[in-house]
């Protein structure tokens, strides 16, 4: 089982790392 | 995602919510994993993962740890290239590569094969034909 996760929130997700 | 999936040490991602999967640990490998692996995959592929935003994920660069190629042949050499240096004593973390087998399981098989022995995760999209499958569901 895991979290789905929006496209729009991972890439933001990468941009703030 | 990454810790469950390690071994074995390559996995087809099958399954209405592969996708979903693969971006998640996407993001993971190269946002929370301790490990900092470098991340391997096409601009297809991350094309797929991203729906097709794949250009502000490969903007960002990640310290030179995520390598996006235009074809399959270009990783499998880069890929083939890494693990001849890393048997000549060449210190690498964790390589994390994302795929779609499609036509070219067999040589997608080869260079897991080739990496035999080394810190290779190879999550593929949808079926592999060479090994385990999971089909992952949301929470």
């Amino acid at each position: 089982l895991f979290t789905t996760q929006p496209v729009s929130e991972s890439i933001a997700l990468l941009q703030q790392s | 995602l990454l810790r469950d999936i390690a071994r074995p040490v390559h996995s087809g991602i099958a399954g209405a919510f592969a996708n979903d999967w693969l971006r998640a640990a996407f993001v993971e490998a190269l946002v929370s994993d301790e490990r900092l692996p470098d991340v391997i995959t096409t601009r297809h592929d991350l094309d797929l993962m991203f729906c097709g935003q794949s250009s502000q994920v490969i903007a960002h660069g990640f310290n030179e740890r995520l390598h996006v190629f235009e074809a399959l042949e270009e990783v499998v050499e880069h890929l083939e290239a890494k693990a001849d240096d890393i048997r000549s004593g060449q210190a690498a973390p964790t390589t994390v590569w994302f795929a779609t087998p499609g036509d070219d399981a067999d040589v997608i098989h080869q260079t897991i094969e080739y990496w035999a022995g080394l810190d290779l995760i190879a999550l593929f999209h949808g079926n592999w034909s060479h090994g385990p499958n999971r089909h992952p569901q949301p929470a």
